[in-house]
């Protein structure tokens, strides 16, 4: 799970943590306080694509058909989430309703390459 | 950072760390009002009080594993006849949004004071529009009260929407064991407009056929 530090150009996990006062949503996002809004950015040249950053077997599947039929494919591989969480959310609803959700898929854990 | 550096995924100019944070304040807000489903951000007019807040906050303790998609609501009571001795009450519920969802379970949370002088006999009706008359108005669930405390009565899951849009509303019945009505009247035995007064606590997932069943992978 590569964390991108400021000068890595490959596929890394982006950290950006958002506290819910600075939307000025307190006042109704009740818990938690905010919340992990990453994101996959960088290069996936040839020899990184289908490492998903997680099972490797994947990713040699995918090196040696590169490696058989053609070294330079056209298509490229993008940097994608490849791990992601749900996050549970307590909120107030516009009728003062208290509201316990869990929304599916929410925070990107890992990156990796298509 | 000026034109030397380039962004390592699509090659345009990095930006600066503070574009990058309003862009990245932006995303938030969006993921959040699709992630609830929500058109936008909720204008809570009348939050309840910040004593009931934390009781429903111990209640739907966070993080508790709940299984995707599916939600819980507390809702609170509005009386709609204050005048009403508290064991006639009827209670007014704003439930615009769990409607659109399939019900799984419904409790009323009632709080009994500790002034009970015997046994009381509770008994929750449905109110709608058609039931103006009591004799008309659906028995949802009957309960024994022998202490005081919180109580939850479960209601059964279907049937307990009508016609009315946005509201759900209830009303209250009780006898005490062994006295008359005459003798209920005046006594406060439920906890109905403070910090302990009802309400509603929903376990909802979304409608249709696909929501009880298992996705194939």
């Amino acid at each position: 799970k590569p964390t991108c530090e400021s000068e890595t150009p490959l596929c890394c996990r982006r950290d950006h943590y958002v506290d819910f006062r600075e939307l000025g949503w307190r006042d109704w996002i009740l818990q938690p306080e905010g919340y992990q809004l990453n994101y996959c950015s960088g290069q996936c040249p040839p020899h990184l694509a289908g490492s998903p950053g997680i099972a490797a077997s994947f990713h040699s599947a995918v090196f040696n058909l590169l490696k058989a039929n053609n070294p330079w494919p056209k298509t490229t591989s993008c940097c994608v989430p490849t791990a992601r969480r749900p996050l549970s959310l307590l909120y107030l609803d516009g009728n003062g309703n208290v509201v316990k959700t869990d929304v599916p898929d929410m925070v990107v854990e890992a990156c990796g390459c298509s | 950072q000026g034109a030397e550096s380039a962004c390592s995924s699509c090659g345009n100019p990095t930006l600066t760390p503070h574009v990058e944070r309003a862009l990245v304040l932006e995303l938030a807000k969006q993921q959040i009002l699709k992630g609830l489903q929500l058109p936008g951000r909720p204008r809570v007019t009348h939050p309840p009080p910040q004593a009931v807040l934390s009781r429903a906050l111990r209640r739907l303790r966070l993080g508790s594993a709940a299984p995707a998609h599916r939600e819980e609501v507390l809702s609170f009571a509005n009386r709609t006849d204050p005048a009403a001795s508290t064991c006639s009450s009827a209670l007014t519920f704003p439930l615009v949004t769990a409607r659109s969802r399939h019900l799984r379970r419904a409790r009323l949370w009632l709080h009994v004071l500790p002034t009970l002088p015997a046994t009381l006999h509770l008994r929750i009706f449905r109110r709608g529009p058609r039931s103006r008359r009591h004799r008309h108005r659906p028995l949802l669930a009957q309960h024994r009260v022998t202490a005081p405390g919180w109580h939850a009565l479960t209601l059964p899951s279907s049937g307990l929407w009508d016609e009315q849009p946005g509201v759900l509303k209830l009303q209250l019945d009780c006898s005490l064991e062994g006295h008359s009505t005459a003798f209920l009247q005046p006594l406060p035995l439920l906890d109905m407009a403070g910090d302990q007064r009802p309400f509603l606590e929903l376990k909802t997932r979304p409608s249709g056929s696909r929501a009880g069943r298992v996705k194939r992978r």
